[in-house]
C-alpha cells in the first residue's frame, strides 16, 4: 500500500514508502502529530586542517566538516505484523540497519541500530550518528541528563560560565547523554532514550542527534598511542534508542519511567525444566 | 557457591576515566572485557542459588548472554523449557520476552499453568525465529512461564519479499 505505518494502541509510526525512512509519529492518547525523520549519517573524521593539526581519536570527537553525509537516502524494508510485534526492518547499507518496533502496550517507539564494521577503505575514519530532524522551533535549547538523575539545559554555542569562543561548532556542542536527550518548544516534547552512554548534541532548531559508533584511523595524541580502531567484536554495535512524543508538560512523567524500565530491565534465566525440589521432603 | 566479589571488583577497576569512556588501548579495553565477562561467571552461580532457594527447586539454570544478537543454545533447542524472569524494579513490569527458538509452534504457559498469547516472528535478514511473549513481573520478584514445543506442527512460512526501493 502506499501508505506504510505500524501502530500499536498509543503510538502510529509512519514510513515514506518510497524511501522507507521514518517520517512520521503519532501519539494517538494524547492526539500530537509530528513529522519526525530519523536516519543515520557520517561524520568525516579530521585528520587535521589549516586551522588546527588536531584529528578526531578516542579522546577528541573531531569531525573535519560541520555537515555529516547520508549512510543512505533510502532503506530495503521488510514489515512484519504480528499480534504480539509489529516491525519495520530497514536496511540501509551492508554495515547498517535498524529494526523499528512497536509492542502492543508500549508508549514509545524503539529503534534497534546494528552498525558495523564502518567501511575505512577510503581511508577516512568515520563517526557514525542516528539523527532526529522536526519543525519543533526549539530556539537553541536542548536537553541531556547527567548519570539519569539531573536534566541539564544545553544552548547551542553557549557555555553558562564563560564567554564562549566557538571554535568546533560540531564537537563543541556535543554533550554526554547517559540516558536520555530531548527536545520542546515548550508546547510538544520529543525526547530519546538510550541503553548507553553517547555523545549527543542538536546542532539545528527540532534536530537532535546521538553518535552510536566511531571507527579512527589516527591516534590524538593525548596520550593513548594508537586510533579507536576496533579489530575484534568491537566492530559491530547493537543497541537501542527509545522515542516518546508528549506534551511537554506530561512528558517527564513518561521518561522517567521508561527510563528506570530500561536501566534496571528484567533479567531472564532459563532452565531446562528437570527440577529436584531444594528443600528436602 | 555463587560469589559477587569479583564483579564488584571489576566495577571498581572500571570506575577508571578510560574504561567508562574508551580512552584505553585495544588490550587494555579487552583486559576490562575480560574482567567483567569473568565476574559475571561467579555471578551466576550465586542468582541460580538465589532463585533454587526462592523457588524451592534445583535447576540447571543457563544465562542466555547474546539475546541481543537472537543465540541461545538452550531455547534454540529444547523442546520444553523454563523462563524465570526477574524483575529488579521496585514495581510490577510487564515486558516482552524474545528468545531465538528453532522453527516450530510454542505453547506458553504462566505462573499459573494458564496459556498466554505467544507468536514466532521470523527475522528477515536470517531464518532465525524468535518466540515472543509477553510477562508479566511482581516487584523486586520474579515469574516463572513455561515454553513447550507443540509436536508435528511448523510456523505457516510466510515468503515476505524486500520491498525494494526505487534506487534515488
Amino acid at each position: 500500500s502506499r501508505i506504510l505505518t505500524i501502530q500499536n494502541e498509543y503510538i502510529r509510526a509512519r514510513f515514506d514508502p518510497e524511501t522507507g525512512l521514518l517520517v512520521e509519529l503519532e501519539n494517538l492518547d494524547q492526539n500530537l502529530l509530528l513529522p519526525v525523520r530519523q536516519a543515520f549519517y557520517w561524520y568525516n573524521a579530521s585528520t587535521g586542517n589549516n586551522l588546527s593539526d588536531q584529528v578526531s581519536g578516542a579522546y577528541i570527537f573531531r569531525p573535519n566538516r560541520q555537515e555529516p553525509l547520508l549512510v543512505s537516502r533510502w532503506a530495503q524494508i521488510h514489515l512484519v505484523k504480528k499480534a504480539l510485534v509489529q516491525e519495520v526492518h530497514q536496511n540501509f547499507s551492508a554495515w547498517c540497519s535498524q529494526v523499528v518496533r512497536l509492542y502492543p502496550g508500549q508508549r514509545h517507539l524503539e529503534l534497534e541500530w546494528t552498525v558495523g564494521p564502518i567501511p575505512v577503505g577510503d581511508g577516512w575514519g568515520k563517526e557514525i550518528i542516528s539523527r532526529f530532524d522536526t519543525e519543533l522551533e526549539t530556539k537553541g535549547l536542548f536537553f541531556t541528563d547527567s548519570n539519569g538523575r539531573e536534566i541539564l539545559e544545553r544552548r547551542r554555542n553557549y557555555r553558562p560560565t564563560w564567554v564562549l569562543n566557538m571554535t568546533e561548532p560540531v564537537a563543541g556542542n556535543y554533550y554526554p547523554v547517559n540516558s536520555r536527550i530531548y527536545i520542546t518548544d515548550g508546547k510538544v516534547q520529543l525526547t530519546v532514550l538510550t541503553d548507553r552512554s553517547q555523545g549527543g548534541s542538536s546542532l539545528k532548531d527540532g534536530s537532535v542527534e546521538l553518535m552510536v559508533h566511531r571507527r579512527l584511523l589516527r591516534d590524538d595524541r593525548r596520550g593513548v598511542g594508537e586510533p579507536l580502531l576496533e579489530n575484534g567484536s568491537g566492530l559491530w554495535v547493537r543497541g537501542r534508542h527509545l522515542v516518546l512524543l508528549d506534551k511537554a508538560q506530561t512528558a517527564a512523567v513518561r521518561h522517567r519511567l521508561q527510563a528506570e524500565k530500561e536501566l534496571l530491565a528484567p533479567q531472564v534465566v532459563l532452565a531446562q525444566g528437570s527440577s529436584t525440589p531444594y528443600h528436602p521432603g | 557457591s555463587g560469589d559477587s566479589a569479583p564483579l564488584n571488583e571489576a566495577m571498581a577497576v572500571l570506575q577508571h576515566h578510560d574504561a567508562v569512556s574508551g580512552t584505553s588501548r585495544q588490550h587494555v579495553a579487552d583486559d576490562y572485557a575480560r574482567q567483567l565477562a569473568a565476574g559475571w561467571g561467579p555471578c551466576e552461580v550465586l542468582l541460580s542459588n538465589a532463585l533454587a532457594r526462592l523457588s524451592g527447586s534445583k535447576e540447571e539454570f543457563v544465562f542466555c548472554r547474546c539475546l541481543n544478537i537472537s543465540v541461545c543454545p538452550l531455547s534454540q533447542t529444547a523442546e520444553i523449557f523454563q523462563v524465570t524472569i526477574y524483575n529488579p524494579l521496585g514495581r510490577k513490569v510487564d515486558w516482552m520476552v524474545r528468545l531465538p527458538v528453532s522453527k516450530h509452534i510454542f505453547l506458553v504457559k504462566d505462573p499459573n499453568g494458564i496459556v498466554v498469547p505467544s507468536d514466532v516472528v521470523t527475522m528477515p535478514s536470517s531464518d532465525r525465529q524468535e518466540l515472543l511473549f509477553s510477562a508479566s513481573v511482581p516487584a523486586l520478584g520474579f515469574s516463572i512461564y513455561s515454553v513447550t514445543q507443540v509436536p508435528g506442527q511448523s510456523p505457516q512460512a510466510h515468503t515476505s519479499k524486500p520491498r525494494s526501493q526505487k534506487s534515488s
